[in-house]
């Protein structure tokens, strides 16, 4: 889809560790911002990548609302240009406008030539450390956080994302004979090219704070909550029961975490 | 996975791990089959009833009963659930296996994945792109693949149903000569295609 072209795009420009996960229609781009809670699912395949599923939460659902909102750093925003010369799309720059500086989308230098803006808001670990000791786990456990619980899945926080910050048109054609092509807002500029016959156009307009790409952490909630950036294969946000132990898992998880460390020690 | 329990990332690792679902899926009865590919057919149309369809049957691995769906995806799930309403897991596995791969793509591939059952074309576009993805290897690396022209009688270009399939994928195509620009980031939409169209056109016997 045009959406999913323009995901691609930007984190081929802005993303060469690889480790930003693209979203994948625009229905679900507000699912995906800083704090929404989320949840993995595993990949049937070596093959294929597994899928991050909001479940409607944020970190702020389950914690107890008395201290100030946290903040959100700001990155960019980036600006990237898109230059079509003819049928194939040969180049894309990147830069790094100033720091709050609204550039918003700009036809560049002719009709074949368009740009468009992202930026970044992400949660500094410092701000994951004074929420995560300034607030505690709401009591009872949310509804949906105990059903994750009794399926025993992961549960994932959003911390950084890159968003769209205006409007962004983005139109594919197809031509009856030549390529396929697709390009931000550019389609009429095409046309007047000369070049090919166009059969088909399609704009989608995807809107100003879109989230186009995440990165994720790893909630662990045991006796406190806490927040793995880089987690290893064997962490797990829920303790599992202990083997052998047919009594139905503690609700309380303070209590929970102190049966998980008696079995540890033990 | 296959018994020795190594897999490569290349295409030889692909056919492997296909095959071993693919083999499951052989000894279903032929019935059987034509049920499920009929179900099948009227989830791709619905991408609820598809995502609906996932969750039950997830929950169905984690050893609980399954609750009855309506719809198409309620015609898939009867066919895979004992009398007691668990999972048989021969039967459910390698469907999970494949609805897995039929959710990593895109709507549009969906309904193009419909018209090709409905014409009986899955081999032949299973051949093309197992031909990309054999020639594209290393993976990591961005090439340029030409296509064998053999593998293009039934039309290559912007509208054709081989086309559309590859371009959303995330890859970028010309018409002549025929040829794919590789990106690494389409691995696994590519992989995953080739995975759905290999176990619908078992499952279809084509």
């Amino acid at each position: 889809s045009a959406f999913e072209w323009l995901v691609r795009r930007v984190i081929q420009e802005l993303d060469h560790g690889g480790d930003l996960i693209p979203v994948t229609s625009l229905q679900s781009s507000t699912g995906f911002k800083p704090y929404c809670l989320l949840v993995r699912k595993p990949a049937s395949s070596w093959f294929w990548k597994p899928r991050y599923k909001h479940v409607n939460l944020s970190i702020k659902d389950i914690l107890e609302p008395d201290a100030p909102e946290p903040v959100l750093q700001h990155g960019g925003p980036f600006h990237i240009r898109d230059t079509v010369d003819g049928q194939l799309r040969t180049s894309m720059e990147v830069a790094a406008t100033g720091q709050g500086k609204v550039a918003g989308r700009v036809l560049v230098s002719d009709s074949s030539s368009t740009s468009l803006n992202v930026f970044s808001l992400s949660v500094g670990p410092n701000t994951w450390q004074a929420l995560l000791q300034e607030r505690r786990l709401r009591q009872p456990e949310h509804g949906i956080l105990q059903q994750l619980r009794h399926r025993g899945d992961n549960v994932y926080v959003v911390t950084e994302v890159l968003q769209t910050q205006k409007d962004v048109e983005v139109t594919r054609t197809r031509r009856r004979e030549g390529s396929g092509l697709i390009s931000l807002a550019g389609a009429m500029c095409l046309q007047g090219t000369g070049q090919g016959h166009l059969s088909q156009k399609k704009t989608v307009t995807i809107p100003s704070g879109s989230v186009l790409a995440f990165r994720v952490a790893l909630l662990v909630i045991h006796s406190n909550l806490e927040v793995i950036l880089f987690p290893d294969k064997k962490q797990k946000t829920f303790q599992p029961p202990p083997t052998g132990d047919s009594r139905e898992p503690p609700t309380d998880i303070s209590m929970k975490g102190c049966i998980s460390n008696f079995w540890t020690d033990a | 996975v296959p018994a020795n329990g190594t897999v490569t990332e290349d295409f030889q690792g692909l056919r492997t791990e296909v095959e071993a679902v693919s083999k499951e899926l052989a000894l279903m009865d032929g019935q059987l089959c034509q049920l499920l590919l009929e179900g099948l057919e009227g989830v791709l149309r619905d991408q609820l009833a598809l995502q609906a369809l996932e969750e039950a049957l997830e929950q169905g691995l984690s050893s609980e009963p399954v609750e009855p769906l309506g719809g198409p995806a309620g015609a898939v799930l009867e066919c895979l659930v004992s009398p007691s309403r668990m999972l048989v897991l021969e039967l459910a596995v390698p469907f999970v296996y494949l609805l897995g791969a039929l959710n990593t793509l895109s709507k549009v591939q969906h309904q193009l994945l419909v018209e090709a059952m409905e014409l009986k074309t899955l081999s032949r576009q299973l051949d093309l792109v197992g031909s990309l993805l054999e020639k594209s290897a290393p993976w990591q690396k961005r090439s340029t693949v030409s296509l064998p022209p053999e593998l293009l009688k039934s039309g290559w270009g912007g509208e054709t149903p081989a086309w559309v399939l590859l371009e959303e994928c995330g890859l970028e195509l010309r018409e002549d000569p025929p040829h794919v620009h590789w990106e690494p980031q389409a691995q696994g939409h590519a992989c995953a295609l080739y995975a759905s169209l290999t176990l619908l056109s078992d499952l279809s016997r084509e």
